[in-house]
C-alpha cells in the first residue's frame, strides 16, 4: 500500500572492503527519526 | 548494555526447533508489548544486514572482529535464518541469529566504524572483485534503519525503576492487594517484594502492563481491600505519596465502557470467567462485589464456599478473561460448573431457573476481536502465572476469538493457560534471549 511503502527510503550507504570504499543505494525503513 | 550480557546458564535455545519442518513462531507483530514491535513490519525476508564473520581465522591482529554481510531468508520471532552473501545456493553455512542481538548491525555500520567487510573464508576467493559483486546485490536492496540499535535500547527501557512502591494482588491471597517494592526489573517484567512479608517470601513476578498491579492509593480509591502499614494507608487518603510512590501515569488504565442505561454489573450475578488459580479452566462465576472505576470482585463457584471471602478475585469489567453465560457453550469449551454439579449434565437455563438467579447482561462484556495474527500451532515464550518467575517454552494450541490457549510444552494440559491475546504474559520466540531471563525448555520424561 502507499502509506506502506512510505515507509522505505532510498539512502546511500557506504561500504569499505579491504580493496576500498565505495557506496551503494538501499532501502531501509523511515524510521531514521 | 543490556544486550552484552553474559550468557544465562541453561537458558534453553529454540536452535535446534527453528528449522524443524511445521515449525512456526508467532512472529513479533503480534506482541504489543514487545520490544521493537512497532517497527517489526520493516523487518523482512530478503533484507540485508552485517553481520559477524564466523567462517575466518580464529585471530587477526588487524581485524579482531571480523564481519560480512548476510541474507536474512527466514524469520521466526526474533530470530532469523541468515546466510552470508556470496554463498548462493549453498546453505551449508546458513545460521540463526537473534536480530536485536549486539552482532546484527545495519549495511554500512562497519564502513562508519573503520571497519572492512570481511569474506568468509569459504568463499574468499569465489569472486577477484567483490566490490562489484557486494554492489550488484546490495543496491536496491532494504536493510535495517542506522538507528535500529538506539531502537531496541530504548524499546527495553521500563517505565518503572527499582525501589517503586505499587499495589500488587496478594499471591497467598487473591481477593486482597498488598503495598511490594520493585526490586529487580528484566524485560519489563517487575520482581516485586512484599512490605511485611516472611523473609523466606521471595515476592512476585509479573510484566509492567500486568492487571495484576495497580498505583498506590488505588485500593483506597476502588474500594478493594487491602493489606498495608497504617502510615501507607494515611498518605494515600491524604494523597501526600512519597516519591518511590508509583503513581497512575505508571499504569495502563482500563479502558472505560459505556454501559447502555439501566445495565449494570450487581451482585449476585452469574458469569463465566478464567479461573485465576487455574489457568487452564473457565468456570461459572459469581459476581460478589461492585467497586469503583468499573472494578468487580468474583468468585468461582467450582470451591468449596469461603465465608471469608479469601478466593474472591478483582477482574475489570472490561476484561477479556470474564464471559457471558453459554460462551463456554458456544464455543465448545469444558466449563467447570459449581461446586457440586455434574460437567456433563451442567445445563444454564435449568441451574438460573431452579436457583431463581440471574446472569451478567451479554451487553456489558467487552466482545471486541482485535486483528491478533495467532493461530493454532504457533510457538512462543510464556509466562507460567502459577510461578510467574518462570518463563517457558509454548505452543498456542487454540484460539477462541480474541482468547489463546497456550500449552507449555512437554507438560499435561492441566498445565495450559487460558490468556488473553493482549497478555502481556507472552512474548516472541527470542525475547528471552533479548532480555536476559532464563527460557525453561520444554520438559523432558
Amino acid at each position: 500500500s502507499e502509506t506502506k511503502s512510505r515507509k522505505w527510503e532510498q539512502k546511500q550507504v557506504q561500504i569499505k572492503t579491504l580493496e576500498g570504499e565505495f557506496s551503494v543505494t538501499m532501502w531501509a525503513s523511515g524510521t531514521d527519526d | 548494555l543490556k544486550r552484552n550480557r553474559a550468557e544465562i546458564p541453561n537458558t534453553y535455545e529454540w536452535k535446534n526447533q527453528l528449522s524443524e519442518p511445521g515449525f512456526i513462531a508467532a512472529p513479533v507483530s503480534c506482541f504489543k508489548h514487545a520490544p521493537i514491535y512497532e517497527c517489526w513490519d520493516n523487518i523482512t525476508v530478503g533484507m540485508k544486514v552485517e553481520v559477524e564473520n564466523t567462517d575466518c581465522d580464529n585471530f587477526s591482529e588487524s581485524f579482531p572482529d571480523s564481519f560480512w554481510v548476510a541474507t536474512v531468508l527466514k524469520i521466526a520471532g526474533y530470530k532469523a535464518l541468515l546466510r552470508y552473501e556470496g554463498f548462493g545456493q549453498n546453505g551449508s553455512k546458513d545460521f540463526w541469529l537473534n536480530l536485536c542481538c549486539n552482532t546484527v548491525h545495519p549495511v554500512g555500520w562497519c564502513a562508519t566504524r573503520g571497519k572492512p567487510l570481511i569474506p568468509p573464508k569459504t568463499i574468499q576467493d569465489k569472486y577477484k572483485d567483490w566490490k562489484e559483486f557486494l554492489v550488484k546485490r546490495l543496491t536496491g536492496a532494504r536493510t535495517l534503519p542506522s538507528n535500529f540499535s538506539t531502537k531496541i535500547e530504548d524499546s527495553l527501557i521500563s517505565r518503572f525503576r527499582c525501589g517503586m512502591n505499587l499495589e500488587v494482588v496478594d499471591k497467598n491471597r487473591i481477593s486482597r492487594m498488598k503495598v511490594a517494592r520493585i526490586e529487580k526489573i528484566v524485560g519489563k517484567r517487575l520482581h516485586v517484594k512484599y512490605y511485611q512479608a516472611e523473609q523466606d517470601d521471595n515476592g512476585f513476578w509479573c510484566h509492567e502492563d500486568s492487571p495484576l498491579i495497580h498505583p498506590c492509593g488505588w485500593s483506597e480509591r476502588v474500594g478493594h481491600c487491602i493489606s498495608a502499614h497504617r502510615s501507607y494507608m494515611e498518605r494515600c487518603i491524604s494523597g501526600n505519596l512519597h516519591e518511590d510512590d508509583a503513581t497512575e501515569e505508571y499504569f495502563i488504565t482500563p479502558r472505560t465502557i459505556h454501559y447502555p442505561p439501566d445495565i449494570e454489573f450487581r451482585e449476585g450475578m452469574k458469569l463465566e470467567a478464567v479461573d485465576p488459580l487455574n489457568l487452564s479452566s473457565i468456570c461459572v462465576a459469581t459476581v460478589m462485589k461492585v467497586l469503583k472505576e468499573g472494578y468487580i470482585m468474583i468468585r468461582i463457584d467450582s470451591y468449596d464456599a469461603d465465608e471469608s471471602g479469601a478466593d474472591w478475585f478483582c477482574y475489570h469489567s472490561s476484561s477479556p478473561c470474564i464471559f457471558p453465560a453459554g460462551f463456554c457453550d458456544t464455543n465448545s469449551i469444558p466449563l467447570t460448573p459449581p461446586k457440586g454439579y455434574d460437567p456433563s449434565e451442567f445445563d444454564w437455563e435449568t441451574y438460573l431457573r431452579e436457583n431463581n438467579l440471574e446472569t451478567v447482561p451479554l451487553a456489558l462484556f467487552n466482545r471486541e476481536v482485535p486483528a491478533h495474527g495467532f493461530v493454532v500451532g504457533m510457538r512462543l515464550e510464556a509466562a507460567d502465572l502459577m510461578d510467574p518467575r518462570l518463563v517457558c517454552v509454548g505452543t498456542v494450541s487454540r484460539v477462541v476469538g480474541r482468547l489463546l490457549k497456550v500449552h507449555f510444552d512437554g507438560w499435561e494440559e492441566e498445565y495450559d493457560q487460558w490468556l488473553d491475546c493482549e497478555s502481556p504474559d507472552v512474548y516472541p520466540v527470542g525475547w528471552c534471549e533479548l532480555v536476559g531471563q532464563k527460557l525453561e525448555g520444554p520438559r523432558v520424561t
